[in-house]
């Protein structure tokens, strides 16, 4: 396994082992605003790791981004890794960020469903879902953005355990979902949450559960239009924006909508690349491009949070 | 490891809502054959979904005769994981 972070390739896809162990040598390298927390362990007993950057203060206002709920999406833990690594490069040089970093705490969660993952590199590249079995089901995994209470059941899950969006027995019956709620809930002072998947190029806020608007949806509306703005500059890729229900189709008990009924004003989705030519096989040779432009859609998003306390 | 050679990824510009809904009765009528990478939405955004090569003639012919214009997003999907992991496999090198 790699011995330092510097002959790690951020232009390649990784395994979980291979992305555990950076995770270790990233902490070790920059210990001095890194730490690495174990928030749970997966259905099959792998420990669920978030990272976070924190530059002092305790229990700082924070935002959190998590990757790979959906195991295929392999983009997305990739993305979230250079992400990280761009978080600590950056620091003391962008100003947006440094200024974020002294009053707030970013945590990053790399691979949201281990055991997803792992299966993808060990036995079915496409798999989506987590891998909990249970008595009397005849299928495995559960869909981990269908599994959190808001709207649980409701129209976009689906009760068969055998269908992809399958939203499981109850809501955060899964260990992977049950461990993100227990933190952030116990932290009580996360203020933005982003969720990234892949694909299709869409930037997303709550609700997915129902067409109602949020309370502050012109905020979102702009903010997104703005962070969309920002990545575009980049490389010219076009996302669209707005609401889950009004964008993209009814989804119910999804992370993002569990963040905001939970308090957490500014929650946000993305669908990164592919623009339609390779799906979820996006090739390695697009994760540096995908990274740099989400990179800044991230940062406007988290400065919006920093001039906006709530 | 799973194999997917032969297996395609269909993209389908679904015309309105009907439409959808039949694309939709697809999980149901082939379970667990039809995978949508992009379900089922609206209209305006496009809908894919990997077909085993075993079921590719059944789907193509279901499209067909509903009127359902589609095109071939990825031809051999197996083409583009051998490509996927012999990049790894480089990078690790």
């Amino acid at each position: 396994l790699e011995r330092s972070t510097s002959s790690f390739s951020y232009s390649s896809y990784h395994t979980l082992e291979e992305i555990y162990s950076w995770i270790d040598n990233f902490v070790t390298e920059h210990s001095d605003m890194v730490s690495k927390i174990q928030i749970g362990s997966s259905f099959e007993n792998r420990s669920i790791l978030v990272l976070k950057f924190s530059t002092g203060g305790s229990q700082r206002p924070a935002i959190w981004i998590d990757a790979g709920i959906h195991s295929r999406e392999w983009i997305t833990h990739a993305t979230g890794i250079w992400t990280a690594k761009k978080i600590v490069s950056e620091y003391g040089k962008d100003p947006v960020l440094t200024d974020i970093l002294k009053a707030m705490d970013i945590f990053i969660e790399l691979v949201t469903n281990p055991d997803g993952f792992a299966f993808t590199h060990s036995m079915n590249r496409l798999w989506r879902k987590n891998k909990s079995t249970r008595p009397g089901i005849f299928c495995i995994g559960v869909d981990l953005n269908r599994n959190w209470k808001s709207g649980f059941g409701g129209n976009g899950s689906n009760a068969n355990p055998c269908s992809e969006t399958y939203h499981g027995p109850s809501p955060q019956s899964e260990p992977e979902v049950a461990a993100i709620v227990d933190f952030i809930t116990t932290h009580g002072n996360f203020k933005a949450l982003i969720s990234i998947h892949s694909y299709s190029q869409m930037l997303m806020y709550p609700y997915g559960k129902s067409l109602e608007p949020v309370s502050n949806e012109k905020e979102l509306y702009y903010l997104a239009k703005d962070a969309v703005k920002a990545l575009h500059e980049v490389h010219g890729i076009h996302y669209i924006f707005g609401s889950i229900s009004t964008t993209l189709y009814l989804a119910s008990g999804i992370t993002v909508d569990w963040a905001y009924d939970s308090g957490i004003k500014y929650a946000f989705s993305f669908e990164l690349r592919d623009t339609g030519r390779y799906g979820f096989l996006l090739p390695a040779t697009q994760i540096i491009p995908t990274a740099q432009e989400t990179w800044m859609a991230i940062l406007t998003i988290m400065e919006h949070t920093l001039k906006h306390p709530y | 490891q799973m194999n997917f050679t032969g297996d395609q990824v269909l993209r389908v510009l679904a015309k309105d809502e009907k439409q959808l809904s039949l694309l939709r009765d697809l999980e149901g009528l082939k379970p667990q054959k039809v995978d949508f990478w992009r379900a089922p939405a609206r209209p305006s955004l496009p809908v894919d979904m990997r077909v085993p090569f075993s079921e590719l003639k059944d789907i193509k012919a279901y499209l067909e005769s509903h009127g359902l214009a589609y095109s071939i997003m990825i031809k051999d999907i197996q083409v583009l994981l051998d490509e996927e992991r012999e990049a790894m496999a480089k990078s690790r090198r």
